[in-house]
């Protein structure tokens, strides 16, 4: 996510807009639900509270408006250029224009007005663009069935950057919001690990923590846990009993010791005995029972000995064959209280070690309270 | 001799008057005037220009208007600029 230059803010948390004209396009009553619901978006995850006025200037005024319509900024037409607003702030700031030209719907026909609203309510709040593609802060418009509409982490940490979180006796007005890309049914992970008692769930440039026994859960960015670590993690797996996590990315590893990540780190994949046709790590996991880790790179596993630090021989397997249920591939994989619990894109599969057989399949997102 | 009698630009030059608009009103682009130094300093200008925007939308950096550059261009989106300007 990216900022305004100077970084302005509102510096209340209750902020009033108001409707100045309406698109003859929709129902006034469809615009006023739209413009409602996209603050809603914003205010769910913030402590800013939002409301709609009638009359005299609110801190952020909307209108549909065609060409130069008295800034510096005229509209172009159909399609193009679709709105603009403009960062906190007097007179002009805060303020969000809506290009007349279009054919704004409520559906997907056209330009869809809640999901433009929520864009450029963002940049009213003080967000710039970013350049995550699933971030609703991305500049080009495209359809998201906004149904199901979600901010993305990278959305959520950029307006928590600068408000903060929501009042915990706030409810939002959707509990799923409150991880609200966590609850997207096709959620699927980079990696997954337990870390102490916790279980870290890595995605993209974030990963959500929480209690192994707890649903709830937060979000916080890679970053914080070391400045060089880098975001999409691809695999990561603890040993609990020297408080060690390694995190894998293409053919790096980095060791974090009681969350501190280790000086020279990274190392190379390879020094751990793969051979050099192996670039990435899909998923690991440390089994404690047997003091093994197993590597998962496609459709093949390698197990790694960790007292006597190589590799065991005879490897690589196929999953299939030592895995039943498992694979071909899979994305993530943690182990937890005689369980491997194995994620292969949006499915969780519940694996008995010793049993050596899935008893439980679920969704991925199940992990997260959803 | 014979004359054109026609001087519709072609569709590269649509592409690149297109492509300065875009990098002038989201990439703050600004293009040199003086005659004597326009051509070679101008290329270079908006090549460093698309390559910003290459890399912020995640494309491949190039800086030259190649396909996926023009379509992403092309895309509906918000009149805000992508970088301070």
């Amino acid at each position: 996510y990216q900022l305004f230059p100077g970084r302005p803010v509102w510096k209340k948390r209750l902020i009033t807009y108001r409707i100045n004209n309406y698109t003859p396009d929709l129902k006034p009553e469809d615009v006023d639900d739209a413009f409602q619901k996209a603050f809603q978006v914003w205010s769910d995850v913030t402590p800013l509270k939002f409301r709609q006025i009638h009359e005299n200037e609110a801190d952020i005024m909307i209108q549909f408006a065609l060409r130069e319509h008295r800034d510096a900024y005229p509209f172009d037409g159909p399609w193009g250029i679709l709105a603009h607003a403009f960062a906190p702030g007097a007179g002009l700031g805060g303020d969000a224009h809506f290009d007349e030209a279009e054919t704004w719907t409520k559906g997907r026909k056209g330009p869809n007005l809640f999901l433009v609203a929520v864009h450029e309510i963002g940049h009213s709040l003080g967000l710039g663009h970013s350049s995550d593609t699933s971030a609703i802060m991305f500049p080009s418009y495209r359809h998201i069935d906004y149904k199901i509409f979600r901010l993305s982490a990278d959305d959520i940490h950029g307006i928590q950057s600068l408000y903060g979180r929501p009042e915990k006796h706030q409810v939002p007005s959707n509990p799923s919001n409150t991880n609200p890309a966590a609850c997207d049914p096709n959620m699927s992970f980079d990696a997954v690990t337990t870390v102490g008692d916790k279980i870290f769930f890595f995605k993209d440039r974030f990963f959500w923590w929480k209690l192994a026994e707890s649903p709830k859960s937060s979000i916080s960015s890679i970053s914080s846990l070391g400045p060089n670590l880098p975001s999409h993690i691809q695999a990561a797996y603890e040993i609990a009993d020297r408080s060690h996590v390694f995190l894998f990315k293409d053919d790096k590893y980095w060791l974090m010791n009681n969350l501190k990540p280790q000086l020279n780190y990274p190392k190379s994949i390879h020094s751990l005995g793969f051979p050099s046709s192996v670039k990435k790590i899909d998923a690991a996991v440390f089994n404690p029972l047997f003091y093994k880790t197993y590597f998962f790179v496609g459709n093949k596993f390698w197990r790694y000995d960790e007292r006597r630090q190589f590799m065991d021989p005879g490897y690589p397997k196929l999953i299939t064959t030592y895995f039943p249920g498992i694979g071909p591939k899979i994305d993530a994989v943690f182990y937890y209280n005689r369980h491997y619990y194995f994620f292969q894109g949006s499915k969780l599969r519940k694996y008995h070690v010793l049993a050596q057989r899935v008893i439980e399949s679920l969704k991925s997102s199940t992990v997260l309270g959803c | 001799g014979t004359a054109s009698l026609t001087n519709y630009p072609s569709p590269e030059e649509n592409d690149v008057a297109f492509a300065q608009r875009y990098l002038a009103n989201f990439y703050g682009l600004e293009m040199e005037t003086t005659p004597m130094t326009k051509m070679k300093v101008n290329r270079n200008i908006m090549e460093n220009k698309i390559q910003e925007m290459q890399k912020f939308f995640g494309l491949k950096v190039t800086g030259q208007l190649d396909t996926s550059t023009l379509d992403m261009m092309h895309r509906p989106r918000c009149g805000v600029p992508d970088v301070e300007n």
